[in-house]
């Protein structure tokens, strides 16, 4: 039986969630599974890309400035998928960022606390969310308007073509696991609220919230997944994966900054620097 | 902080829009 506040958490963290993320995983398997009446289009090759890029420009880019968007489409496709991707990352950040904000206790830390906890928290999150926008197939992308196919993003130039893999192979085994909405978002509270990371003030508060979020995910798991009594260490093993997989991440992008022509957003130039 | 400038902003005010 789960005490009245830990299902308060559960509820919260679900609720907060839901809001502030525009893609969950139930909507994403709508979008997979076909059962829509807007299928979305599928970009396997350069041309599909292109007429992608025309149909879904805003969901792709937002509101980049039309003198930049017809620059664009002089740009190589690696450095276009580069920036699409870079687009996506920023307003996943942005989500992410206020869901923190509703995590109970998370507002009242000190803000450097925070801004540390989000540095090293937003991209292993991320990559835990994105595997619910994955199949082994592809990736669903502008909010379910495309779907860029996994051989298509193997197939272009290195270094660009090992950025999705490892991903896609993360994806997999996670999703293997079956998580719901529900589950997720406590996932994603206990990845941001997490006391080891370099350079925390207050790691006692952090951890007394870290502690109150692993609660109640490990009570969360027991109700909603009762036949599978080692999903909560399992999960807890993908938290060491998704810092491996970051770690990683941060290396590519380090790379891809130094050796081609491919600017990097300063909210994540700030997130990658002095990062590991 | 200046190093985490637009985190800083992000975490104080809700909903700011962060162009590429």
């Amino acid at each position: 039986s789960q005490k009245p506040d830990t299902k308060s958490l559960v509820r919260q963290m679900h609720e907060a969630y839901l809001k502030h993320f525009h893609m969950n995983k139930a909507k994403a398997r709508v979008f997979l599974t076909g059962k829509t009446s807007t299928p979305p289009f599928v970009i396997h090759d350069m041309d599909t890309l292109q007429h992608a890029e025309r149909k879904l420009h805003t969901q792709l880019l937002g509101n980049v400035a039309s003198g930049d968007a017809s620059s664009l489409q002089e740009r190589e496709v690696e450095a276009r998928l580069f920036l699409f991707c870079q687009y996506a990352s920023v307003e996943t950040v942005t989500e992410l960022t206020e869901f923190a904000k509703a995590v109970p206790g998370f507002a009242a830390l000190d803000l450097n606390d925070q801004v540390t906890l989000l540095k090293y928290g937003v991209y292993e999150a991320l990559f835990a969310l994105l595997a619910s926008c994955m199949n082994k197939d592809g990736l669903l992308v502008a909010r379910g308007g495309g779907f860029i196919t996994r051989e298509f993003l193997k197939s272009l130039r290195k270094p660009f073509s090992d950025m999705m893999e490892p991903k896609f192979q993360f994806a997999m085994r996670f999703n293997a696991l079956e998580l719901d909405d529900s589950d997720l978002a406590l996932f994603v509270a206990a990845i941001i609220c997490c006391g080891d990371r370099p350079g925390l003030s207050d790691v006692s508060h952090i951890e007394r919230i870290q502690e109150s979020i692993i609660h109640a995910l490990r009570l969360q798991l027991l109700s909603n997944h009762p036949d599978n009594a080692l999903l909560f260490p399992k999960l807890l093993q993908k938290l060491a994966d998704l810092r491996q997989l970051v770690t990683e991440h941060a290396e590519l992008v380090q790379e891809i900054n130094k050796t081609e022509d491919a600017s990097l957003h300063p909210l994540l130039q700030e997130i990658y620097r002095d990062m590991y | 902080k200046e190093k985490h400038k637009i985190l800083h902003r992000l975490l104080q005010n809700s909903s700011s829009p962060v162009d590429l």
